[in-house]
């Protein structure tokens, strides 16, 4: 999947 | 930034304003699960540490502070100010059963190993089950005010706007994240029945009742 560092969704 | 995101966002600020002004005109919070609000409080304070760590954007930081603000603002009215109107014998979910399930997940199935991830991990997990005491509270009771039903579908429409967010951000960018798309899928169909009765009951200005 997608890794994500950091979440810009609420 | 999209408009099915945005749409998404104030859907979910709606609902958060519908629910605080109905239990401060009404002076009142009954029909209202407090376990699922507590719940609500915990999702946001676990995901929106990262309001210490990371900026993204002025209006990412709004939203944040104003979910966390109001979700505790909530409690407040519910378990202080409104106390007496508390239906506390109806609303008797055991949050423990989804508590401790959306722990282990969190510890188990995240993108990584930390302490903010897994605790964002944690909160997309609750989230996705948090609305069960209410649900539970509406059919315990058999019925919804109409007020509570807005407030429902409000909350209801805002992941279900972000599953076509996810779509257009898998098309337009090809940015997905497994975890939020499962959990969010989740968390619309748990909506699903009630979505049917709000369209064909509450929209056609009759009380959400529940057959008996």
């Amino acid at each position: 999947s997608n890794k994500e560092s950091q979440h810009d969704e609420l | 930034m999209n408009v099915f995101r945005l749409a998404g966002d104030l859907s979910h600020l709606l609902a958060i304003i519908i629910l605080l002004l109905k239990i401060w005109k009404t002076r009142s919070c009954a029909g209202i699960s407090g376990k699922s609000q507590i719940l609500f409080a915990i999702v946001y304070l676990s995901r929106y540490l990262d309001l210490f760590t990371t900026f993204i954007s002025v209006y990412n930081t709004f939203m944040k502070f104003v979910f966390v603000v109001s979700s505790l603002g909530t409690l407040y009215l519910m378990y202080l100010k409104f106390r007496a109107t508390y239906d506390h014998n109806h609303d008797s979910f055991r949050i423990e059963f989804l508590l401790v399930p959306c722990v282990v997940l969190a510890l188990l199935i995240n993108h990584d190993f930390t302490v903010l991830e897994v605790l964002w991990t944690f909160s997309i997990y609750l989230e996705s089950v948090a609305i069960l005491p209410q649900l539970f509270l509406v059919s315990k009771t058999g019925e919804a005010e109409s007020i509570t039903s807005h407030y429902l579908f409000a909350l209801g429409s805002y992941r279900a706007l972000y599953i076509l967010n996810w779509i257009y951000r898998y098309v337009a960018e090809s940015h997905y994240d497994l975890i939020a798309i499962i959990a969010g899928i989740v968390q619309t169909i748990l909506y699903c029945d009630f979505f049917y009765l709000y369209i064909t009951k509450v929209l056609k200005g009759k009380k959400l009742q529940l057959p008996a």
